[in-house]
Formats: structure tokens, sequence, C-alpha cells
């Protein structure tokens, strides 16, 4: 999710 | 990604494989939290539901597999392989999941970036996070004598939460409209509560002693 940075972390 | 982000998936990782091996091979959970690892079967379950849903990398969805599969199997261990489960401090571990998952769940319920089932779940395992840790720092507490691969099992977490904050760092300065407050605040106050830990830990290994907590 581009929107949201924090989504492509674990 | 940066090297900080790697470098705290990998100590992440470490630590589960350093458990895994103290489970596995000696066949062993002395010293462990139950309720900890079950606090993290949940942690994974409810951040990872967009699992199928949402797809960033391999490695993403790699690492998240690993991450729920490695949760459930400790649990596993410890609750249905009996010599293990022999090995386990249950009159140690009785902190209440509920006492941590209920402030969560409402703290998730008014605190969130969107309300949105799939963000609520995200913000509430985030919370949980952040304080799963607690009935093992009690147990360790209670038990006081820790072995090494215990030991080295808490550093590890501690090392994990200690470069995701640099990560945060790192992106907040190199990309743009990268701010998530919540995500900080509930890894800062994650981080904290390994200090009294780091600092017994640090002593015992400047003065090369065994790792044991005060009274």
């Amino acid at each position: 999710d581009s929107a949201n940075g924090s989504h492509d972390e674990l | 990604m940066n090297i900080f982000r790697l470098a705290g998936d990998m100590t992440h990782l470490a630590s589960v494989l350093v458990l895994l091996l103290k489970i596995h091979t000696i066949k062993s959970c002395a010293g462990v939290s139950l309720k900890t690892q079950e606090l993290y079967v949940i942690v994974f379950a409810t951040r990872y539901l967009d699992i199928f849903t949402s797809f960033v990398s391999i490695y993403n969805s790699l690492m998240k597999l690993i991450f729920l599969g490695s949760s459930f199997s400790i649990v596993w261990y410890m609750r249905y392989h009996k010599a293990v489960h022999r090995t386990y401090d249950r009159e140690q571990d009785t902190f209440r999941h509920w006492f941590l998952m209920l402030p969560c769940i409402l703290l998730a319920l008014l605190i969130h970036e969107k309300f949105t089932f799939f963000e609520v779940m995200w913000t509430f395992s985030l919370y949980l996070e952040a304080v799963a840790i607690l009935p093992q720092l009690v147990l360790l507490q209670r038990t006081r004598n820790i072995d090494n691969l215990t030991g080295q099992y808490i550093f590890l977490l501690g090392g994990y939460r200690g470069f995701y904050i640099l990560n945060w760092i790192y992106r907040y300065f190199t990309e743009p409209h990268y701010v998530h407050w919540i995500t900080w605040i509930s890894g800062l106050v994650q981080t904290l509560l390994y200090a009294d830990f780091f600092y017994y830990y640090f002593l015992s290994w400047k003065n090369n002693k065994k790792l044991q907590l005060p009274a």
C-alpha cells in the first residue's frame, strides 16, 4: 500500500 | 529497503531461530513464556491478515509466512509436545492475556490511521506487540536464572526493535510523507521495555558472567 508506508514493513 | 530495516528483520529472524533451536534440539522451553508466545501468534495473525490481498514483495510475503509459521509452531511445541511441555514453567508464567489485549483492542478502536477492519486490526497488532514481551520479562524476573539461549533470544528481539527505530529515522529523512506516529510510538514503548533487560545483559557480558537479574 503506497499510501501507507508502514504497511511495507513487517 | 534500507540496511537498518534488513538488520532488524534479520535479528528478528535470528531470535526466532534461536528459540526454535532451544525447543527443537534441546527439547526444553524452560524460562520461555507461553503467554508471550501466544500473544505473538495473535500479533502476527492480526497484522498479516492482508497476506493474500496486498502484495509488497516476495521478501515480505515470505517473511510473513515465516513469522506466522514459527510462532504457531513454538506455541504448538510448548503446549502439545510432551518432552517440551514438561519443561514449561507453568506455575511461574501466570500473566493474563486479556489484561494486555483488552486495552490494546480499545486503543486500536480509538486511535488509528483509518477506521477500516484491516487497519484497526493492524493497529491492534502494533499495540499488542509493544507489550507482548511483558509476560516473558515477568517470568525472567521470577525465575532469575537465565540460560544462554533464552538470554540471546530476548537480546535479539530487543535488537530487532532497536534497528527498526533506526530504520524509521532513516526513512523519515529520505522518503517524503513518511510519518507514522502510531507505529513509532508503539515501537518506542516496546523498545523501552527492553532497556532494563539490556542493562543487565551488557553488565553480565562485560564481566563475563552468567546473566542473572536482581530480585
